[in-house]
């Protein structure tokens, strides 16, 4: 049973090298033919740049996607303290009876915009 | 499962190797070298466009960056409220 | 299709950014 098995495995070696040595000659016959010149690539180039181009759109994608999400995170995180920040100022200013100040319109704007 | 990981290794090589003999005589007729430029062409431009987007995607971790020291400095404003209270 | 998908999120960034400078801006203002 142990040598059908090494048998197997061996077969399964043998195939997978002829495979990889049946892509490398039509590459290799595609590059001798039609070599690449300034303004045109050979169809081999072309498929190789495309599958870089696939990976390095995930690689940037999986890199923007959780920058995205922290920037909404620290923005809400910000909102709610400044909003805590805001309540507890103006619970100070009437208990030490201090006049209220009064926002210009701008900031008032602005409290509106980041509410 | 690793018989079928075995099954899709070979696969995919199998298609790999269609795909190249489906390209063998792409070169040699006008139309398709035609074609061949014009897919060259769009690399470069999606190539560009990878470009710009790594590009915005650094500036997005400095502005990160900078969110992240408002939210603390807004922290820090926080605690001395609540000292003062 | 690429094209497009690489076009959209790239535009996403770009509005992204902008709504955060202004956010920060804003904050800055408030925090006066």
């Amino acid at each position: 049973m142990e040598a059908e098995v090494d048998k197997l495995e061996l077969m399964f070696q043998k195939a997978d090298s002829d495979l990889d040595y049946i892509q490398y000659r039509l590459e290799y016959e595609i590059k001798t033919n039609h070599p690449d010149s300034a303004g045109e690539k050979n169809p081999v180039t072309l498929l190789k740049e495309l599958s870089a181009i696939k990976s390095r759109h995930q690689a940037l994608y999986a890199r923007f996607k959780p920058v995205s999400v922290e920037q909404k995170e620290t923005k809400s995180r910000i909102c709610a303290t400044l909003n805590k920040t805001m309540t507890m100022t103006q619970e100070l200013q009437k208990q030490t009876v201090l006049e209220l100040s009064l926002r210009t319109d701008d900031e008032k704007a602005v409290a509106e915009q980041l509410t | 499962s690793d018989l079928e990981q075995l099954c899709s290794h070979v696969n995919e090589k199998i298609g790999n190797i269609k795909k190249t003999l489906s390209l063998r005589n792409f070169g040699q007729e006008p139309a398709l070298k035609n074609i061949l430029s014009k897919i060259g062409a769009e690399i470069i431009i999606v190539n560009e466009l990878l470009n710009e987007f790594e590009l915005e995607i650094q500036y997005q971790e400095q502005t990160n960056a900078s969110l992240k020291e408002l939210c603390e400095s807004l922290e820090e404003d926080f605690k001395d409220v609540e000292h003062l209270k | 299709t690429l094209k497009a998908d690489i076009s959209i999120l790239l535009d996403k960034a770009r509005l992204e950014s902008q709504e955060s400078i202004g956010f920060i801006k804003a904050t800055k203002v408030l925090m006066k």
